[in-house]
């Protein structure tokens, strides 16, 4: 999996993902 | 909603029950924040609707380095927007089945 956990001090996690290509505004 | 170039959105269905929701975020377009975007990609969070703020999540999302400080007030107001909507969404459904 290309997800990565970020846990910040407050202890939230944060989940990042690459965003798939169709979600992006055509530049 | 105002277009803030940053894209809120529910990370899963809303049963209009649950307090905690998942969400996910993302940059739709970089030319609207005012720091350098690098791509951190989509990030997923929950967020409770009753007790937690929205600034507090921008701000630890840029303290976990996932944004820059001066994008903090456009990321919270992105999330603030589409939390408004929820409730409203939610306020207008349990107003119907009344």
């Amino acid at each position: 999996s290309t997800t990565t956990e970020v846990v910040t001090s407050a202890g939230r996690r944060f989940f990042v993902s690459p965003v798939p290509e169709f979600r992006l505004k055509e530049q | 909603a105002e277009d803030t170039g940053v894209r809120v959105e529910l990370a899963e269905e809303d049963d209009g029950k649950k307090t905690s929701i998942a969400l996910r975020l993302w940059v739709e377009d970089p030319k609207k924040l005012k720091g350098k975007y690098k791509d951190s990609g989509a990030i997923e969070f929950t967020f409770d609707l009753n007790k937690e703020v929205p600034e507090a999540v921008a701000q630890e999302m840029v303290d976990s380095g996932l944004f820059l400080d001066s994008d903090m007030k456009i990321v919270g107001r992105s999330i603030r927007d589409r939390v408004a909507l929820i409730k409203w969404r939610r306020e207008r459904t349990i107003s119907r089945d009344k």
